[in-house]
């Protein structure tokens, strides 16, 4: 059963800006701007931070903040975003 | 008649810092329900702050649905009037109860815990949870503090208790009567229960009864092995364990805003804190799980217990959660199927909550031990997992676009993990 299961979860945080603020943390819905998507699979975590709307809740995917990569078999502990790494460009097009 | 009852356990900002997940902490309670459970290796929430998460395994929506993302939204206001797990269980016949902070308390869920939609009497709150915020943590020179830090004589506190004390104890009581009323001839008395108990610890502040402390010497404590800061973290990506800094003890540590860091010493003295906050909550399972299974009642009541989201504890130089960082979304989960099921792992009766008490007998670790999936499982799965588990009608998959249909989910019914698990 475990090998026909989903493949990743899901998550997600707000942020009121790009620079972190007093409100980072818990910012109150009208101030969110920002949407950190992020999934996990077997050998990745990858988040992407995008423009949001809170009057739609969608984000604005040509609006991308940053992005994180996690290599899970090199790097258990995600002390290393390897986003912008050239190797890991195809892994991310294939995740996104 | 005959409809397994449902205990479920929500614990405040638990990460899986648990003996049955291999962790050094001391949770011989938990441990022992995980003995006679599966354990969810692979488990992650949906948003790493408490009303979204809360709103959202509950509803088994994604935030984006909830349109929850802070601490203030009602979900039924912002995203739609959507059926949470409890109230479908009432519609089918349970009576339901909710004690504690199962839903966020206060405007995220109508300023009353979602009664009497989701609930079939008021939501129970402790009366000490009005002293969260108050100056009740005592400083070396005798005066009274704010504090993070927080280890406290229970019988100095106002009202000589703490609100998870006063949790378990109004709960054992409920389940005593629960267990009286069935035995009764009263056929008003004879529903099935769905009890919902949400513990507040190991959340800030780290106040809980200063014994637990002892069990782990701050010698014995160890750095997170990746305290630093990575270069390559984006700006946006980084929390900045605001409900740390507002505490008396660490504003007047006077750190650097944003990026701290944390003074070692009190790098450590929040993992100890940390820790003995989680084994003073596995305490008070334990006293819950004993009184079920005194109650007679544990071979009948499927329990699920969960953190609402993890917590960070010095690792990326992050403490607390509001990030996306797995060790914010990871979390436990434990779903026991009583022998009584079907679907039960057991063949016989085996289901024994003994109350493990740390300072009368040391416990050994049981990692390894019970049942374990490593699928990849999210919170939002579980509404639909315990319909499936006590045999309600399931619960269709929602659309791409559920705002006006009030019961469907997000998630995924977990039952075809547990299934092969109970075969085997």
């Amino acid at each position: 059963a475990e090998s026909m299961w989903k493949n990743c979860t899901f998550s997600q945080y707000p942020r009121p800006d790009i620079q972190p603020k007093n409100n980072t943390d818990v910012p109150k819905l009208k101030d969110i701007r920002i949407m950190g998507y992020t999934l996990q699979t077997k050998y990745y975590r990858f988040a992407e931070w995008l423009g949001f709307d809170t009057n739609t809740s969608k984000p604005d995917w040509s609006n991308v903040y940053a992005r994180e990569l996690y290599d899970l078999e090199k790097d258990v502990e995600e002390n290393n975003n390897v986003a912008d790494e050239p190797q890991y460009q195809l892994i991310i097009k294939n995740l996104t | 008649e005959g409809r397994p009852n449902v205990l479920f356990l929500v614990v405040d900002d638990l990460r899986p810092e648990l003996g049955c997940y291999g962790s050094p902490v001391i949770t011989p309670n938990i441990d022992q329900l995980a003995i006679q459970s599966i354990r969810f290796t692979n488990a992650h929430a949906q948003q790493a702050l408490c009303a979204p998460s809360r709103a959202s395994f509950l509803t088994s929506r994604r935030p984006d649905t909830t349109k929850v993302y802070d601490l203030d939204t009602y979900w039924r206001n912002a995203g739609g009037n959507f059926t949470t797990l409890p109230q479908y269980f009432k519609e089918n016949g349970y009576f339901t109860a909710s004690m504690g902070k199962v839903f966020h308390n206060g405007t995220a869920s109508n300023e009353t815990d979602d009664y009497p939609y989701s609930w079939s009497v008021p939501a129970y709150h402790p009366s000490t949870t009005k002293y969260k915020r108050k100056k009740v943590c005592l400083s070396p020179d005798g005066t009274r503090h704010e504090y993070l830090l927080c280890p406290v004589d229970v019988s100095q506190q106002p009202e000589g208790t703490l609100p998870d004390i006063q949790l378990a104890d109004n709960a054992i009581s409920m389940i005593r009567n629960m267990s009286s009323g069935l035995k009764s001839t009263n056929a008003s008395s004879h529903l099935p229960f769905f009890l919902g108990l949400g513990f507040y610890k190991p959340h800030v502040p780290f106040k809980f009864p200063k014994e637990f402390l002892s069990l782990y010497p701050i010698e014995t404590i160890k750095m997170a092995t990746n305290k630093n800061l990575p270069a390559s973290l984006p700006d946006v990506a980084f929390e900045t364990y605001s409900s740390l800094r507002e505490r008396e003890d660490i504003a007047a540590l006077n750190l650097s805003f944003p990026y701290g860091p944390m003074p070692d010493k009190y790098h450590l003295l929040i993992r100890q804190h940390y820790y003995a906050a989680v084994s003073y909550v596995d305490a008070m399972i334990g006293r819950v799980l004993n009184a079920l299974e005194q109650s007679s009642l544990a071979d009948n009541t499927i329990i699920v217990l969960i953190g609402d989201h993890g917590w960070q504890l010095g690792e990326h130089s992050e403490f607390a959660k509001f990030s996306n960082y797995a060790l914010a979304t990871r979390v436990p989960l434990l779903i026991h199927v009583p022998p009584l099921l079907k679907t039960s792992f057991y063949q016989k009766k085996l289901t024994t909550f003994h109350f493990q008490d740390v300072f009368q007998n040391m416990p050994q670790q049981t990692e390894g031990s019970g049942k374990v999936s490593n699928a990849f499982v999210e919170l939002v799965d579980i509404f639909p997992t315990i319909v499936d588990l006590a045999g309600l009608p399931s619960v269709s998959e929602c659309p791409s676009v559920s705002h006006e249909i009030q019961l469907c989910t997000e998630g995924t019914s977990l039952l075809p993990l547990i299934k092969p698990v109970s075969a085997g």
